[in-house]
């Protein structure tokens, strides 16, 4: 199973719709400081269900929403990860058990959208376009081995934070895996 | 549950050892503070990098933390593999040769995982299959630029040293 | 006392003004929290690269953080002139092209003072006028191998990418 | 005023006799992880007395001794800073405050020990081989702009703690200075 594609609309520094085809194999990500490329991290975190908002670096929801140098932040951010699963390391039960049906079960779309309201901010998750909990993402794809608490996705500072913390906070890592 | 703890711990500290033998010319391992009541104590992590004395992770070098860090974090890893992999910019106190084994091992375990990997650093960056370029544009809005195939040729990483 | 400290206040956000607008296409200041009462609350930096909106440093990217920390560096060292400044590895996060700027402006400075920096980014270690190796030994013993004169050709620094 | 040498002898990874010359300039110092390029920029604070203990890393001045892979500790070590004060940064006035006389006063060498007795460790500065105080050197550096708040040495860390540390910390820095 790998993720065959990202697409971020509105979230955070893609204030453009951009689609980002990605590959099996060793891919690496390059630019400027600044650019984007932590920002793409936190889309697939956000989209996966796997951090808490300040994990991606942002104090509130609302910090996601693409904010222009000048006017207004936007509405609405959307991120979606198409994953390809035609190893099955989703199996068609689980898919059913999210989604309610399955729709084409070698490839999996899941979405997660914040929109603001005039008087708050709502989060929208879906699986294959149908709306779905987080609790349903999060259960279908941790029988894939993807969880927050496994390090399969390694944030900026995540090695000087295991270098720094205590002990005790360390061996709650492997607390947390058992 | 003490079971379960101690089960995984040991484990994952036997994943370490043979991670951190292939990344640096040592040995190392997971130790608890107290065996008798690991949930009391804490975990520190002990190296012996080759031809030096055991260092605890606190005294050693900022380059020798980082290869020590990452070697748990690939332990982990290998205890609960996952389908795809992300990395952010996990080697910036690495020295080049560092950079690179860890580079070679990421390639070996992209075999047959997915593995995407930000970082500025040239051998990590052209160790690559792919190489997507990322720049801010003038409305401070992120582009991505191209997802290059990489042959060991002039890559995208123009911006990585 | 507050005199004092407004005085040194003043001159170190102006000196960060003018190095931090060098390094990166933008302009950034130092911001009391509370200007009235400076030793009742704390200082943070404030700063707006080039067509991006006001930022407070603990916004910023990883490597924008180290950029506009280094340059609150600088500032202080423009406040308090020393005869030499050593730096170690201050570069990790910085993509190449702000490792150049850093490099150009430490050249600067280093041409009526004495500047020595430990780094394994190659374009700041080729910077440099002279290149000293570091390596360890079998018995656990530094060896300061040779300081080579840089003409920006092959340069000791094989350990840097 | 610039440092034209460094010799260092059983202090922390310099377990052999060990002379470095330096020059006005831009130097840069490279080389593997864990090789002794941090410790040779703790041989200069310590020398100088621009840090305390736990700024070199060590837990403790014993720390500080040359420790062989296989075999005990070395019982001494000194690290000695030769300056180049052509430029008489430092006045020949303060020069004979902190040593008593004035050698030679175009070049200055500083230099600090620790030795370990049976019982205990003790440390010694000399500056021109004449023994003196800490503050003497310090009082002597000072004047010449080398102080441990003026940030002219900025260690592995350094930059992140600035970025880590918190508004009221971060003034601090400022207050030190003024
Ligand atoms: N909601 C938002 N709207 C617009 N821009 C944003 C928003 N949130 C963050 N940004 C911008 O994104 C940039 C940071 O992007 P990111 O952290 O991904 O950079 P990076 O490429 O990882 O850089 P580095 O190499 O320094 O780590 C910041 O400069 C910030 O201005
Ligand atoms: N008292 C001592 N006796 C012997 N070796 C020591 C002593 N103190 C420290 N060391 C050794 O010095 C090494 C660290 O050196 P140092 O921190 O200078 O490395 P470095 O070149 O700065 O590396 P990096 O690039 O990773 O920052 C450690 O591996 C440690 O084994
Ligand atoms: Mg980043
Ligand atoms: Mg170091």
């Amino acid at each position: 199973m790998h993720i065959k594609e990202l697409r971020l609309d509105g979230f955070k520094s893609f204030g453009e719709a951009t689609s980002i085809p990605f590959y099996e194999g060793f891919t690496t990500i390059s630019g400027p400081n600044g650019s984007g490329k932590s920002n793409l991290i936190d889309g697939v975190l956000f989209a996966l269900g796997l951090a808490r908002t300040r994990g991606m670096r942002a104090r509130r929801l609302p910090d996601l929403l693409y904010n222009p140098p000048d006017g207004e932040p936007v509405k609405e951010a959307s991120v979606e990860v198409v994953i390809d699963n035609e190893s099955r390391a989703i199996t068609e039960e689980e898919i059913r058990k999210a989604a309610g049906e399955v729709n084409d079960p070698d490839e999996i779309v899941i979405r997660r959208r914040i929109k603001k309201t005039s008087s708050d901010y709502y989060s929208y998750y879906y699986v294959d376009d149908r709306s779905v909990n987080l609790s349903d993402i999060r259960e279908m794809l941790a029988n894939a081995g993807v969880t927050p608490e496994g390090y399969n996705v390694v944030m900026q500072g995540d090695v000087n934070g295991i270098i720094n913390m205590g002990p005790t906070e360390r061996r709650g890592i492997i607390e947390e895996i058992a | 549950k003490e079971e379960k703890f101690m089960e995984a711990f040991t484990a994952i500290d036997g994943f370490f050892q043979e991670v951190f033998e292939e990344l640096s010319d040592g040995t190392g391992s997971l130790v608890l503070d107290d065996p008798e009541e690991p949930f009391e104590s804490g975990m520190t992590i002990e190296a012996k990098p080759a031809d030096k004395p055991v260092e605890r992770l606190e005294s050693m070098s900022g380059g020798e933390k980082s290869l020590t860090a990452l070697s748990f974090i690939f332990a982990i890893q290998r205890y609960t593999p996952a389908p795809f992999y992300f990395f952010d910019e996990v080697d910036e106190s690495l020295d080049a040769v560092n950079v690179e084994k860890v580079a070679q091992m990421i390639d070996d375990i992209a075999d047959d995982t997915q593995f995407v990997v930000i970082s500025h650093r040239s051998n990590m960056v052209e160790k690559a299959d792919r190489i997507v370029g990322v720049t801010m544009q003038h409305d401070n809005v992120s582009r991505v630029t191209g997802v290059k195939a990489n042959d060991g040729g002039d890559a995208e990483g123009a911006a990585a040293d």
